[in-house]
């Protein structure tokens, strides 16, 4: 039986609002050590990896590992009918074919649940190495989505080149072109408002820009991004939820003919 | 502008 009782259920729902628009349907699965997910774009350009640690959890309980199938667009619309500040539990019966999602409201004076039927989803699961990346820039989170959000009136692609000067987001289209450089600034009141670059050989990629603005619908989630690059690898644009666990979006770059 | 690689060309099935 599976029983996970998420106090901060609002995760739950910022974790949806951010994968549902990139991902149809996928297994999340259930373990001794949390609440994950890997799953690739229909068209197996990008890769969503999130994991929710036991710990994040009030209540965990999950007595053998189980692979649940689940359209992500109903679920969100599940997870929409939650309150902002509702205790969500996640309910499933060995062997059964539904999830139950029960939300509570704080002061216990309303209480819902909702079933969803479960699907059998045939996914691939890739195995991604540890690797030691040519340059890891840390910026504010929501910096990365408005510059993001900017170049995607200019181009369809965005340049992202780390140098000692900086990191360089840039974009070219039929109107023109954008460049905009952030360099690294750490004199800040706030740590979530730093920009951090750790930079072993310079490096640019170039990636879609319509994949890395719906990974930024993972913003709500963290105040700030990790962007990890190295040449010839998809980029990781990874999203920390506290000490609970992440979101991590991985990109295959584009290269010239 | 550039051919679009795919993620399942840098990492392998499990």
């Amino acid at each position: 039986m599976l029983e996970l009782r998420l106090v901060q259920g609002s995760l739950l729902k910022k974790l949806l609002e951010a994968i549902k628009d990139l991902v149809t349907d996928a297994n999340f699965d259930c373990s001794a050590t949390g609440f994950s997910l890997q799953a690739m774009d229909s068209s197996h350009v990008a890769l969503v990896s999130l994991l929710l640690r036991s710990e994040a959890f009030e209540h965990y309980r999950c007595d053998r590992n189980i692979s649940m199938g689940l359209n992500l667009s109903n679920m969100a619309k599940v997870l929409r009918c939650s309150g902002p500040d509702d205790i969500i539990t996640l309910k499933a019966d060995d062997g059964g074919d539904s999830l139950t999602f029960m939300f509570e409201s704080p002061n216990q004076d309303k209480i819902a649940d909702f079933e969803m039927k479960l699907m059998d989803i045939d996914s691939e699961h890739l195995g991604i190495p540890d690797t030691e990346y040519q340059a890891i820039v840390r910026m504010p989170s929501a910096e990365f989505a408005r510059i993001c959000k900017d170049l995607s009136g200019i181009g369809d692609t965005i340049a992202i080149s780390v140098t000692k000067e900086g990191v360089k987001f840039s974009t070219r289209g039929d109107i023109g072109s954008a460049n905009i450089v952030c360099r690294q600034n750490t004199s800040v009141d706030k740590p979530e408002d730093a920009t951090i670059i750790e930079m072993e050989e310079p490096v640019t990629l170039t990636f879609a820009l319509r994949y890395i603005n719906s990974f930024t619908k993972a913003t709500p989630l963290s105040n700030q991004v990790t962007l990890s690059l190295s040449s010839d690898l998809p980029v990781v644009v990874e999203y920390k939820i506290a000490e609970m666990g992440y979101i991590r979006f991985y990109l295959a770059p584009k290269i010239d003919e | 502008r550039g051919v679009q690689l795919s993620i399942t060309e840098f990492y392998k099935s499990t």
